[in-house]
């Protein structure tokens, strides 16, 4: 059993640190470490992570959307071991810059050749990205209904009238 | 393993039976705050099995059940089924779909359905070893998750670990 | 001193019911109570928030924007007893939706009239409403510098090429 | 008490002297992940006094000096001076403008100024007494705030009425 999970562990470490290049740079400074390689099995697990070359002393000192991109960085690692059927993503790309969503969702784009993935967004760039789209809506006060969003429909605009156009 | 379908009757802010099919690929799902989005997230974690109030942001079980509004009446139960395509065999090749319910009525009464016949929680939960899909998955993802990932509130860490190795 | 904080109380929770009912609705149930009235200089101070017409059992229950306006209402009520210099906000939009972010916009473009803003965002609403925009970036790795974007030049683009274009 | 600007040298990721001048109204400011923008708040709350190494994302109050990248070595200290006009003659009228400007050495020697003459930390933190703005100010927002408003995590809210009232 601890070999099993040794070999699990040192796959998924190759798996984050491909994630995290990919949404960071080439070659930075990032790993898995099982702190206590006696005892895999229940064995603290520190995560290394130095986004563009920079130098954090821990991982609290990184930007909220450095953050949230390291934290998927090993969902995705775990995912990719061992792929779930589905994965549903809540409203993780709002602390994102517009370039990172789109690294993000291009790689979720990969994976959803094995998987099927549904992501809630409140962002554009997201929406653009996905090849469904379903609005939720209240008409009634306090009861939720849903409609399928043909993406063609120029009219669908229930909640998005950006004081942009 | 593929999603087809998720149906929500009495569960939260969906009083009225309602559909949704899943394709193939990346779903998106869009609307105004406190419209249901999250809610839709939660229903997914209940029907496969999720026994802490708290993971689904309530104070007790029952709350689940639709409570009313001025115009509507409270729900008498709240009941979820999630169907998907029998496509890793989880169940014997006869069936080509697997469909799991659960249903919670006011008087605390549960029940739990595969493919319409009664069937204990465990049932449910026994579908789904393996698949990376349970309490802890790594497959169901919002922002607060990142946070504890990153600090390990609760051996967070370890937990997701575990799940896909 | 008692007396001096109750009159405070009040007025705070009188602008705290009107900053919520612009979030929401006009009639909505929301309320700022003094737990235990005898000693209100040590006393717990419980929100009562019902966002358009709903009947959340407590503040757990709301969605992940609704919490955010309602917290924001409470600040906002703060802030008119006694208006600071200046206020900062964090990347505080990254929840709502483009409907509440415009509201959030209106009010903080009204109050600017008596304190300057910073608001820090990667949302393009917000980015429209705003007087003037600093750009925050790093030429050379780890080292931050910034500039002022002026808003006739459309080749500000450091960061945003949405794919909808 | 209108803001003038703030200049940063030294301190975190802002290696480089840097001047942000405010002017009337709302100013934006927006970037990349990573790219310093939270720095500039951490750097305001940092010259008005504030002394919890937690509050500013460090380990240590050490960890506020730049700490080098491959192609720049570390600073020998920490600067940051902000400037306000004299509009509520908080210093004695003959004052245009109020100066404050800390300083952290490698050596953890400190120092603050004010108008560029040599005072106590106790001086700067007495200027803003009744202003709205200290530490628990209500007027520098960030998301974690929403939650420990709502949860009233350590009274949080309590202390945040007490600033005001
Ligand atoms: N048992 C229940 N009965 C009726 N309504 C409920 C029940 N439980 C929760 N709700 C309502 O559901 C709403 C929350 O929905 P949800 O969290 O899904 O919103 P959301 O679409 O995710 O919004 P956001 O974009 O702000 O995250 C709340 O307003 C809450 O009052
Ligand atoms: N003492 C220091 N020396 C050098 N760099 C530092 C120091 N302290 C923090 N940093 C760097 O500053 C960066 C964080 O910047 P900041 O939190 O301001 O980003 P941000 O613009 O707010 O990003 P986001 O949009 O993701 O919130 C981190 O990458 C961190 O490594
Ligand atoms: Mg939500
Ligand atoms: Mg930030």
């Amino acid at each position: 059993a601890n070999a099993m999970f040794v070999d699990a562990f040192e796959q998924i470490k190759e798996h984050f640190k491909n994630v995290f290049r990919t949404f960071f740079t080439e070659d930075d400074a990032c790993d898995l470490i099982l702190l206590n390689e006696d005892s895999p099995l229940d064995s603290p697990i520190e995560i290394l992570a130095k986004p563009k070359g920079k130098r954090p002393k821990s991982l609290s000192q990184l930007s909220g959307g450095e953050k949230t991109l390291t934290a998927t960085a090993l969902l995705f690692a775990l995912y990719l071991l061992k792929p779930a059927p589905f994965c549903i993503f809540d409203e993780v790309d709002a602390p994102l810059d517009d370039l990172n969503v789109q690294k993000f969702t291009k790689l979720i784009s990969q994976f959803s050749k094995n998987s099927q993935f549904v992501i809630i967004t409140h962002n554009k760039v997201t929406m653009a990205a996905v090849d469904m789209l379903y609005g939720v809506f209240m008409q009634e006060v306090g009861i939720s209904e849903i409609s399928a969003v043909d993406f063609s429909d120029k009219s669908y605009d229930f909640n998005y009238q950006p004081i942009l156009n | 393993m593929r999603l087809k379908s998720l149906e929500i009757k009495g569960f939260k802010s969906f009083a009225n039976q309602t559909i949704i099919k899943f394709d193939e690929g990346v779903t998106g799902v869009v609307g105004p705050n406190g419209s249901g989005k999250s809610n839709i997230v939660d229903s997914i974690r209940w029907v496969l099995g999720e026994q802490k109030s708290k993971e689904l942001r309530l104070e007790s079980m029952g709350d689940v059940i639709f409570n009313g509004t001025k115009k509507k009446k409270k729900s008498g139960a709240a009941q979820v089924t999630l169907t998907f395509e029998n496509t890793k065999n989880i169940l014997p090749t006869e069936y080509k779909e697997v469909s799991i319910s659960r249903t919670l009525y006011r008087s605390g009464e549960s029940e739990y359905q595969l493919n319409n016949v009664k069937c204990r929680l465990k049932d449910i939960r026994n579908l789904f070893l393996d698949s990376g899909i349970g309490s802890n998955t790594y497959a169901i993802i919002e922002l607060g998750m990142v946070d504890s990932i990153l600090s390990d509130k609760e051996n967070a860490r370890r937990k997701m670990f575990e799940q896909a190795a």
